[in-house]
């Protein structure tokens, strides 16, 4: 259980599944039928944070691209289509929160566009490879504390293709989208059959009162010769609460010594 | 005495931005690049207890004082970089990502970062066709030294210059690209090895990107204006 003002990450316990072998709906997912790994199952162990083809080559379903001449193998995405590599991914996780609680479930980045699903309820992320994303989540908590996660990842809307001569960006689609374009290859690299798709980074879930903080900014300014310093700290503050929330805000600066030892 | 509080009212389901009353420091220890002197790191917690409820949240974040300076050398062209009043002799590494699947683990950007620094180097340029890279990589500069060079998501070969040309107005949708680079900006600016944004690698965004990102970008007010002599 996460503390107040503490993140959880959620980073095991993944699974993942290719989209078109899965027969159910992310509600379905997250209620009646949650997915699990087996014999005849599509589902496989899944790297979060981390690519499609990551998840791919942890269980052996296709060779590491960067030995020999492996990555000729893979099926690039421009052969392939959209579709083979919209992955979807799962988890569970456990969240009991307390009266006057709100809980936040945070995606640091996701590569390029996805739906979450959290027991049930749908939440369409917008596209963006370097975006965060921070969804509410504390009406739709099993009180029980039990909850399921579906994200279904889609590929960047123009993944190109890659020409036979190589060359730097490929055929230079993928600058439609925001998103890293050394993906189609480049002089120094091959191109990465998922142009990177997936759950690139961090997920976790943060607990708080009715006041949150949110992207403080720190900044220093410098006098007499560096004698005389001063530190500006900005933030935002969001009431999650219904009614006029009176608040101490504290900022406190500590000095790490040697070791363990703090200076106050 | 570097422990402030102050009070704030927040409206319901409302959103303010609050700026504390500068901190004062008398001669604190400085964050130097590698080579330079000590990463000194203090660190910064802010608390919001709610009236009636009591801790409602809390954030930390290493944090190091310094300066850092850049302008363009009119003999030579280059850009000269100071930190902390010292001109600074770059010695840099160009960096694209550390793995292709994303395989990022805070024991991978240790290991990446510290061989950097223990080449000697004091910078490292993220290049604009990789990763706006992540607290993890920023984390470990700030340990180590290494001040970035951090680009944005424009390259030469993709975006007007390549073979074809192609994509001579960068992405399609340029409100998208301009969130992305605010909300990289939020989630990096508070790291000391933040020396540098780049629009981008051997190009320049086009024109209203590389406009907003400047208006967004440039030199705080504050900076521009004395503070009072401090109150004894």
């Amino acid at each position: 259980m996460a503390e107040i003002g503490k993140k959880t990450v959620l980073d095991s316990g993944w699974i993942a599944a290719r989209s078109t072998e899965v027969g159910y709906c992310g509600v379905e997912l997250t209620t009646t039928n949650p997915p699990s790994i087996g014999a005849d199952s599509p589902w496989m162990e899944a790297v979060v944070p981390g690519t499609v083809l990551a998840t791919l080559v942890k269980n052996k379903a296709i060779p590491d691209p960067f030995y020999g001449l492996e990555n000729e193998t893979i099926t690039d995405i421009a052969d392939s289509g959209r579709d083979y590599y919209t992955f979807w991914f799962f988890t569970k996780f456990q969240c009991k929160r307390l009266v006057n609680q709100y809980v936040h479930l945070n995606f640091r980045a996701i590569n390029y566009s996805a739906e979450v699903y959290v027991n049930g309820h749908k939440t369409v992320l917008p596209k963006g490879m370097f975006r965060r994303h921070t969804l509410d989540v504390t009406d739709i908590l099993h009180p029980e504390g039990s909850n399921l996660l579906a994200v279904t990842v889609h590929p960047p809307d123009h993944p190109g293709s890659i020409p036979p001569s190589g060359g730097q960006g490929g055929d230079h689609e993928i600058g439609k989208d925001v998103a890293a374009q050394y993906v189609e290859g480049w002089d120094w690299i091959c191109p990465i059959r998922d142009r990177n798709t997936g759950i690139w980074d961090e997920v976790s879930i943060s607990v708080t009162g009715p006041g949150k903080i949110i992207d403080p900014h720190l900044v220093s300014t410098f006098f007499d010769d560096y004698e005389r310093v001063y530190l500006h700290v900005t933030t935002e503050l969001e009431n999650k609460s219904t009614w006029v929330t009176e608040c101490s805000l504290n900022v406190q600066v500590t000095a790490e010594l040697e070791g363990d030892i703090c200076l106050v | 005495e570097h422990l402030q509080t102050e009070k704030v009212s927040v409206p319901a389901q409302g959103r303010i931005q609050h700026t504390f009353t500068p901190l004062y420091f008398y001669k604190p220890e400085l964050w130097w690049p590698n080579g330079m002197g000590k990463q000194t790191l203090y660190n910064v917690s802010i608390t919001i207890d709610v009236k009636d409820i009591g801790e409602s949240d809390s954030w930390t974040q290493p944090f190091g004082f310094r300066k850092i300076e850049s302008d363009i050398d009119s003999g030579t062209g280059g850009r000269l970089f100071k930190v902390n009043g010292e001109p600074i002799f770059i010695r840099g590494g160009n960096w694209i990502l550390s793995d292709g699947l994303l395989r990022l683990s805070k024991e991978r950007y240790r290991t990446d970062i510290k061989f950097h620094a223990d080449m000697n180097m004091n910078m490292i340029r993220c290049w604009g066709g990789g990763l706006a890279e992540r607290p993890e990589f920023y984390h470990f500069c700030d340990i180590y030294g290494l001040l970035v060079w951090q680009e944005f998501w424009i390259t030469g070969d993709v975006d007007g210059r390549g073979v074809p040309v192609s994509n001579p107005n960068g992405p399609l949708d340029h409100d998208l690209f301009l969130l992305c680079a605010r909300d990289t900006v939020k989630l990096l600016r508070n790291h000391p090895s933040l020396a540098l944004w780049v629009g981008g690698n051997e190009q320049v965004p086009p024109k209203d990107i590389n406009a907003a990102l400047e208006h967004d970008l440039r030199l705080h007010p504050l900076f521009n204006t004395q503070m009072l002599e401090h109150s004894s």
